[in-house]
């Protein structure tokens, strides 16, 4: 099972002086990162284990049916989760857990490479969306330090990002549908819209 | 004609069509407007010289005396605007970029830095901030959180327990920021908060400095023995690291900036998780 026990040890290494401040040599940063990457990967699969049960109604955790997936590298665009093809019949679900403890409103922001996506909330309510096109230099960085990184060279860099308004209430989460948009213009309160640079 | 500006709401951003670069920072909510200029420079890194041949390096940070370089002083730019978020997207050159985000309903704007890899071959490390200049009349006085606590007032050139001799007029006026930094001028308050652990300062009254990236050639001798220059490398071909990153400014009336450092400070701290799944939703609801 997954736990978090890694990346406790990953940051209490990282405790030292030299890990703190930036004064250790290269090859021990090197291993900072390796332990912290390992840690963080490692808690990663517990909180989406977390979610599986939370967002399911079965009262044990080993027959919830969803598995989810996380994504570290939203700031240079990699998100192999949002990408992948949205059907209609199948929607991308995006469940937003706010650890702190007072209600927030926020804008989540995902790479996508379809420019006809609706977004629902968890009563089913279209809500405004806005797509903005990705930049030539983070698609640059994307290449980069994914392959560096990861190891992989990824696929085609998505061409825009999804830009829509979340609100979560405290210590709590909740739950948006992204779909392929076939019904867009029946409902009037939803607006979609994209924006070119000028 | 020679101003763009951006913002959904009340919070505005001001830009100079012709040089590129902001200008103005309103809130029409609560009334503060302040000109402002923001850029990119970089300090030359020391390498040591005949009167004292400290480098500036890992543990150390000295520039060579001189003033900082600006990046440029001419931005090409281009803006976005629409129902959820203006954006501003300003090349400063070749290895400094930046967007600028002001979402609906939030009085601030997300700045998100992109710097790198730092060029090296003139031979000379840089240490690069960016700066925001206003005309706020601070009196030497500025304020920066203590490891992510309280605020503390920081005196240009001064502590209250000793009597300081200043050597180094820029870094000795250095203070770690983890939450960030905000100076005051007795109407308004400007304040930038951070993603990450930096350095900042305010080295001129109505300025705020905040340095985001160092890429330096030689070793301090006070221990590392390594010169601060990580790379990243795909098949044997390296280039110095970029950094990207976000800082966060606010204009408040004097007194009140308090409640969105705070708060708003714990948000960056922990955001919101997200967390994706492909599914059919009928049958995700059903469960």
């Amino acid at each position: 099972n997954p736990s978090t026990l890694s990346l406790g040890d990953a940051l209490g290494i990282a405790q030292h002086h030299d890990a703190v401040t930036g004064t250790a040599k290269q090859h021990t940063t090197n291993d900072y990162a390796k332990r912290l990457s390992y840690g963080a990967s490692e808690a990663e699969k517990s909180v989406d284990v977390a979610l599986s049960c939370i967002t399911s109604s079965r009262n044990h955790c080993a027959s919830a049916a969803v598995s989810f997936s996380q994504c570290n590298l939203l700031n240079i665009s990699y998100c192999p989760a949002t990408e992948k093809v949205i059907s209609v019949e199948k929607s991308l679900v995006v469940v937003a857990y706010n650890p702190l403890g007072w209600y927030q409103t926020d804008f989540v922001r995902i790479p996508v490479n379809d420019d006809k996506l609706a977004v629902r909330d968890s009563d089913g309510n279209y809500i405004a969306t806005q797509l903005v096109e990705v930049d030539n230099i983070t698609s640059s960085l994307r290449r980069l330090y994914v392959e560096a990184y990861l190891g992989v060279s990824p696929k085609e860099t998505p061409k825009y990002w999804l830009i829509f308004q979340v609100s979560i209430p405290p210590i709590g989460w909740n739950t948006y549908f992204i779909s392929k948009d076939s019904q867009k213009v029946a409902h009037s309160e939803y607006t979609s819209s994209y924006a070119t640079m000028e | 004609n020679e101003t763009i500006e951006i913002g959904p709401g009340p919070f505005k951003l001001q830009f100079s069509s012709t040089s590129g670069q902001l200008k103005r920072i309103t809130n029409h909510r609560t009334g503060v407007d302040i000109p402002i200029n923001q850029s990119f420079l970089w300090y030359e890194a020391s390498s040591g010289d005949a009167a004292d041949g400290q480098a500036s390096g890992a543990y150390i940070f000295r520039p060579d005396g001189a003033p900082p370089v600006p990046s440029s002083s001419s931005v090409p730019l281009k803006v976005i605007q629409g129902p959820l978020v203006d954006e501003v997207h300003q090349q400063f050159n070749s290895w400094i970029y930046q967007v600028i985000r002001v979402y609906k309903e939030k009085e601030h704007a997300e700045i998100e830095f992109t710097i790198g890899p730092i060029p090296t071959d003139d031979g000379t490390g840089k240490e690069v901030i960016t700066r925001l200049m206003t005309n706020m009349v601070t009196n030497s006085t500025f304020y920066t959180d203590s490891n992510g606590r309280d605020f503390l007032k920081r005196v240009r050139d001064y502590r209250a327990d000793w009597n300081l001799q200043v050597t180094q007029p820029v870094s000795g006026n250095y203070y770690p920021l983890n939450l960030g930094i905000y100076s005051t001028d007795g109407k308004s308050e400007l304040s930038v908060l951070v993603d990450r652990g930096v350095g900042g300062s305010s080295i001129k009254d109505g300025e705020i400095e905040i340095m985001l990236h160092r890429r330096l050639l030689y070793d301090d001798s006070r221990g590392v023995a390594e010169a601060l220059d990580e790379q990243v490398c795909v098949n044997y071909a390296c280039e110095g690291l970029t950094v990207r990153g976000n800082y966060y400014l606010s204009v408040d009336q004097f007194g009140s900036g308090a409640h969105w450092r705070r708060t708003f400070g714990q948000q960056i701290y922990s955001p919101l998780l997200l967390a994706f799944a492909h599914a059919d939703e009928e049958s995700w609801k059903s469960s």
